[in-house]
């Protein structure tokens, strides 16, 4: 026991072995990726592990990282027609400074696809955190806006390229990322008829779920690809 | 020109033999989500001399077993992979990160002596 926790724990790149209480849930992706590498393994294809062609990028490395920050001012309503506001917190400590970005995906779940009409057109507004406060207790200064989409139907999954945002995060070598995520509802003409059997926003702040999929390519394993002289 | 070899003669000789890893036997199904376990395979089997050209050897183990019959204190040339291939694996880590990773050299595809 000693040694499957220390020298091949280490050898497989892990420093303890993991002992997660419950599995997270793993994006479809992920299990397409595993899927499709097991069948080429069984059948004896050879194939490139440093380039995953389901996302037609290079890495060798695919992480998913859980979101952990927090909601903001649940107990009052916004003015202004905001739905809810949420600190976006992901730890990119796991992440290691000799390996290059390649891929950094925010994947926001606002819920299975049967749970809604198709209305009200929601409004979502991603910025940075500038200066976090003191955190989980005071509002956060908002930064720069990253994006603002609009989303016709408030299901599904939504996705975001954070890529830039990342690299400048790497840059500065910070160890954590931190986003202002704010949902809008959008004035729709037809939302007073509709018979909505609960208020879409406390339905999203249950269903919620952000994850943010960084694919990393470690030079050291992976090497450019050779090319044939002419 | 091929050799005919009675009948379970290479049976002892260095060659591939099938070895399924079940990560539940190890423990690791706690935190390994996929795949289950994987085929890697393990070389095992006598690397004579006389058997060193038919056997994928390395020149290194043709010398090794030549020496092995000069003086038998060297000891000798030994059943190895020689050709190895990667597996990916998807597991959690103990921050909830879900990560999907490719080892290199985990499946013994190719055996021979070295």
């Amino acid at each position: 026991s000693e040694f499957q926790d220390s020298d091949l724990l280490q050898f497989l790149g892990l420093e303890k072995a993991p002992s997660p209480h419950r599995f997270q849930p793993v994006p479809r992706v992920l299990r397409k990726i595993i899927r499709a590498r097991e069948a080429a393994a069984a059948s004896g294809a050879s194939q490139d592990l440093c380039y995953v062609k389901e996302l037609g990028v290079r890495g060798n490395l695919l992480q998913l990282l859980p979101d952990q920050g927090f909601f903001l001012n649940t107990q009052k309503p916004f003015q202004d027609g905001s739905c809810l506001q949420k600190v976006l917190y992901f730890n990119l400590s796991a992440i290691k400074e000799k390996a290059k970005l390649t891929m950094a995906q925010l994947t926001l779940d606002l819920g299975p696809r049967s749970y809604y009409n198709l209305r009200p057109e929601l409004v979502v507004a991603l910025s940075v955190v500038q200066d976090r406060g003191v955190w989980g207790r005071s509002h956060p200064k908002v930064g720069r806006l990253l994006f603002l989409r609009s989303v016709p139907g408030p299901q599904g999954q939504l996705q975001f390229n954070l890529q830039g945002a990342l690299k400048d995060w790497s840059s500065n070598r910070l160890k954590n990322l931190d986003l202002h995520l704010e949902i809008l509802v959008k004035e729709d003409r037809y939302s007073r008829v509709t018979v909505q059997p609960e208020n879409p926003c406390d339905r999203l702040l249950r269903s919620l779920h952000a994850s943010l999929l960084v694919v990393t390519l470690n030079p050291k394993h992976c090497h450019p690809s050779s090319r044939k002289r002419r | 020109a091929a050799i005919s070899v009675p009948k379970g003669f290479c049976r002892n000789f260095c060659h591939r033999h099938q070895l399924f890893i079940n990560f539940q036997d190890l423990g690791w199904h706690k935190w390994v989500i996929a795949p289950k376990g994987f085929m890697a395979n393990y070389c095992h089997g006598e690397c004579p001399f006389s058997m060193t050209t038919y056997l994928n050897s390395s020149n290194y183990a043709f010398m090794q077993a030549l020496m092995h019959m000069a003086d038998p204190k060297v000891p000798k040339a030994v059943c190895v992979p020689t050709k190895l291939s990667p597996i990916s694996m998807l597991y959690q880590d103990s921050d909830k990160n879900v990560i999907l990773r490719h080892y290199e050299d985990m499946v013994v595809d190719e055996c021979g002596c070295g």
